[in-house]
């Protein structure tokens, strides 16, 4: 038996939100500990990792492990059922070919559930090394999503340098060129204001903007992305998914031919 | 012209 509730439902809302565009279908692994999904793009350049531990859900509970394949355009629709308010249950039995979703309002006057049928699929798993990563920028979730959106109009391709004096995004394409550039903040009243830059070695690596704002899907989830680059390894775009846990995408680089 | 890298190229399948 598995069933994993919880009151905070619109976080699971916004998980969808933040992986249906880049994903078609992916496989929920659940255990004791929690949820997690791994999941290359259709093209192989991006990996998304979702992690969701047991202690941040309500009621949780996993007896076996258990792998639930879900078409993710059928599980976004599913959750467009539920309010913005509503707590979510999901539920299966062991070896069920089903997951039921249960959306209960705050008052408890309106309980709806919706089984969906579970996928069997041949997924490929990837171990990520644990790095050390050179530049670790922690900025603004907003920020970098208007960041991506606004140099898209440039070119295909955006550059992110980073060095002791800064980060700085540069886009060049045939309208001509843009270049934004964010300095560590001083000081700050709130906390997920800050721009955050820890440095080892400065890393200049270009990356494709339409995945980058495919990522920028999760900015509902977290006030503040952190972005981790080092020389020729790909980039870390992470997000926190409330106290329940995190999700990363990892974007190979373009490398000059 | 830069060329896009596959992730799957930097991380081992397990």
């Amino acid at each position: 038996m598995f069933e994993a509730r919880l009151v905070q439902g619109s976080l699971l809302k916004k998980v969808l939100d933040a992986i249906k565009e880049l994903l078609n279908e992916a496989s929920w692994d659940c255990a004791d500990s929690g949820i997690q999904l791994q999941a290359m793009d259709n093209s192989h350049v991006s990996l998304v990792s979702v992690n969701l531990r047991a202690e941040g859900f309500d009621k949780y509970r996993c007896d076996r492990n258990l792998i639930m394949g879900m078409d993710l355009t059928s599980m976004s629709k599913i959750l467009k059922c539920a309010a913005n308010d509503d707590i979510i249950t999901m539920k299966a039995q062991d070896n069920a070919d089903t997951v039921t979703f249960i959306f209960e309002s705050p008052s408890q006057e309106k309980v709806s559930d919706y089984e969906m049928k579970l996928m069997n699929l041949d997924q490929d798993h990837l171990g990520i090394p644990e790095t050390d990563y050179a530049c670790v920028i922690k900025l603004p979730s907003g920020e970098f999503a208007r960041i991506c959106r606004d140099l898209s109009n440039f070119g295909e391709s955006i550059v992110i340098a980073c060095s002791k004096e800064g980060v700085k995004f540069s886009a060049a394409g045939d309208i001509g060129t843009g270049n934004i550039k964010l300095a560590q903040t001083s000081s700050v009243d709130k906390e997920e204001e800050a721009v955050i830059i820890e440095m080892q070695e400065p890393v200049t690596l270009t990356f494709a903007c339409r995945y980058l704002n495919m990522f920028t899907k999760a900015t509902p989830l977290s006030p503040q992305v952190s972005l981790s680059m080092s020389p020729d390894v790909p980039l870390v775009v992470e997000y926190s998914i409330g106290d329940i846990g995190q999700i990363q995408y990892f974007l190979a680089p373009k490398i000059d031919d | 012209k830069a060329s896009q890298m596959r992730i799957d190229s930097y991380f081992t399948s397990i």
